[in-house]
């Protein structure tokens, strides 16, 4: 699972 | 996606200022958006992408708006007395969710859980207020429907991805709040199908 400063969703 | 969000805040800016009120929106669900925008783009400063950099930027910015109009500018319009929903546990929830499964201890992950849980239950104090008035403004259901189709349309784009990258890719925490938060609407969705499509105005059976 992506890290907060790498997620592409808002 | 993007659009949608966009989409309804621009409807209920323009159902404020335009009817000069904002009678029938809850200002503590609004409150709560603001608590979600805010502890969700915390890395704002560090957003690698412009383009998320400048939707964080106009999420925030514009819900701070809706704040100032509510709180000042069109205070006199908003009635309190419709508004009792208690979102002591709301934010309890969102809080123990956060902190008993974040992605890693530390307090960006804790921070992002809370706003993902509690942006899932935030509309509640709306529908709660919906429920005691039994009725809204045509407005207010499109801003509704809009606000919650825009979460409702991640779950086509999660599946999608799922296929094309891969299940690394898919964020479970976002996953459950995001279909928790559908269910939530799916009765707001279906008196909107049934009534505001048709033409009709938004009455609770």
């Amino acid at each position: 699972e992506a890290k907060v400063d790498e997620k592409d969703e808002l | 996606n993007i659009f949608r969000v966009l989409a309804s805040i621009f409807i209920l800016l323009h159902k404020i200022v335009q009817l000069k009120s904002c009678s029938g929106i809850s200002f503590k669900s609004q409150m709560l958006y603001l608590l979600v925008y805010i502890t969700r783009y915390l890395d704002l400063p560090w957003t690698r992408s412009s383009y998320n950099f400048i939707f964080k930027v106009l999420f925030i910015s514009s819900q701070c708006y809706i704040i100032y109009l509510m709180a000042r500018a069109y205070k006199p319009t908003n009635d309190p007395n419709l508004d009792t929903f208690r979102v002591e546990f709301l934010l309890g929830f969102a809080f123990i969710l956060a902190i008993l499964f974040p992605v890693q201890y530390t307090f960006l992950e804790i921070a992002w859980a809370f706003s993902i849980w509690l942006e899932s239950v935030a509309i509640l104090p709306q529908l709660f207020m919906l429920q005691r008035t039994g009725e809204a403004e045509a407005i207010t259901a499109h801003y509704l429907f809009a606000l919650g189709t825009y979460r409702a349309l991640y779950i086509p784009n999660w599946i999608y991805r799922y296929y094309t990258e891969g299940p690394r890719k898919v964020d479970t925490i976002a996953v459950v709040a995001g279909v928790l938060q559908t269910l939530l609407y799916s009765d707001f969705f279906w008196i909107y199908y049934t009534k505001v499509v048709r033409g009709e105005k938004f009455k609770l059976p």
